[in-house]
């Protein structure tokens, strides 16, 4: 299953989210593939992969090599990883003239996706020809919303732009949820957008949300997901609660 | 002078600057107008000009038309506004084959930027042509910072970027300052950040330093600049000091 972690409204989880799922279905012996289709390469460096000149996403979309071939494998309780360097900003540019430029991902997974329960793509803030790329190659998506005003503000073109994908490249793309993040029940502000979100998108909604938490954003800072940065935290309950609301709602009844 | 608000990374508070420091300073007597360079249209929507079908920033890059005429005067003690819609996301790919690409801003603000003391830009979190224009057309840069984690990691690769714009094409580029957003002193990654920053570029870095602060965040939901809705609050003192610390910065000695 390949599920793309996306909203073009910047800094709203989407890379800690792609991380901490990711680690937290390992732990329940899922296998997972993490893929950075963001330049920024934020999920290479939260798991310590961006000094290494290793190929990556890059690689993956330009070249003729066995994908395969680009998978780093991670010690400890970690999911693989096809990292992103600064290279993949070219990539938009580069394959504009294509035949089949929305499909370039699509290919290249076709023989990977069998290999995992799970690949979780990582996308970049923006609506461009890589987060194109991952939705004509995802099953799901899901999408991280902060509980702030510029929240609701994107979610309908975010809508909107998934269901032309949908029509026009890949019928079997679908949500499999919005995901909360950061919110905190002490603001106001995070409780008027919980409230206009239930009414208008409620059966979207996954159960799970996830706290503002410092947990969280510390432990990026260290290499390590929040479970192995404080297994006792709001933080890592919510993502591991989280991984298992995942599996429930992707497995066939 | 043009000023651009600029970060690739996410969420950073780039667009909750322009708005409010684009206000604290027309509170000082200062003639300003605010252009949106981001296709999601948060600035716009901040302002509340959104549903107006007005012509925008799209126009003004694409169309032949006088530039004074795309600008929204606004009431109350507010900036003048270029909106931004989603058809401002079309013109990366429009221009891409223009003799000119990175000059069509520069080009347009040339009459336009005589009329007032600051013309703020805010951009999109990418590095793409729309962004490339915005620097090719500043004076000066604001690059706000969120005191985390990620925050470090694209710094580098914005300046390289700025280095390689004011080398071919504006030689008059430069940064007038890294400003610090939502620090939360009681946080040890937001002292860990700032006492790395403080390290490696202290002289760029504003005096002055944005708290996290609710009021902030709410006053936007309420298409209120900081200072309009709490003017005694954390977040209203500090876009007001940064207007100071701007005109400070931007007045030759
Ligand atoms: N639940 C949380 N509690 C506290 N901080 C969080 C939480 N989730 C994310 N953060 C912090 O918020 C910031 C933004 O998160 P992140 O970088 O994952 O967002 P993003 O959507 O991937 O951003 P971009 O749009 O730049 O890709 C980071 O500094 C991160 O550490
Ligand atoms: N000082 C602050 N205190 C509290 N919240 C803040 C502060 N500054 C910004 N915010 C909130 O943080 C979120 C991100 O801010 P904003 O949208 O301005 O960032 P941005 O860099 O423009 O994002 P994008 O990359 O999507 O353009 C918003 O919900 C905003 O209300
Ligand atoms: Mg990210
Ligand atoms: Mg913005």
């Amino acid at each position: 299953m390949v599920i793309s972690i996306i909203n073009q409204k910047g800094g709203v989880g989407k890379t800690t989210t792609a991380f901490n799922l990711g680690v937290a279905l390992v732990k329940l012996g899922k296998r997972v593939l993490l893929i950075d289709m963001d330049p920024q390469g934020n999920l290479t460096s939260a798991l310590g992969a961006e000094e290494e000149k290793q190929s990556g996403t890059y690689e993956l979309l330009s070249d003729d090599l066995d994908p395969q071939e680009l998978v780093m494998k991670l010690e400890g309780q970690l999911p693989d990883l096809i990292p992103a360097h600064m290279d993949l900003a070219g990539f938009e540019i580069e394959c504009l003239t294509l035949e089949n430029r929305e499909y370039v991902l699509d290919d290249k997974l076709q023989s990977l996706r069998f290999q995992y329960d799970y690949v979780i793509l990582d996308c970049s803030p923006s609506l461009g020809l890589l987060t194109i790329n991952a939705l004509v190659a995802s099953d799901d998506v899901i999408v991280p919303i902060q509980c702030e005003y510029f929240a609701l503000e994107g979610l309908s073109k975010l809508l909107e732009t998934m269901q032309v994908v949908k029509t026009n490249y890949n019928t079997r793309l679908s949500v499999l949820g919005l995901l909360l993040t950061m919110y905190d029940a002490r603001l106001a502000l995070s409780n008027q957008v919980y409230e206009e979100l239930k009414a208008h998108f409620d059966e979207m909604l996954f159960q799970t949300i996830i706290p503002r938490n410092v947990k969280v954003a510390e432990s990026v800072s260290f290499g390590l997901s929040v479970m192995d940065y404080d297994q006792s935290s709001k933080g890592a309950m919510a993502y591991s609660e989280l991984a298992n609301e995942v599996i429930l709602k992707s497995t066939p009844a």
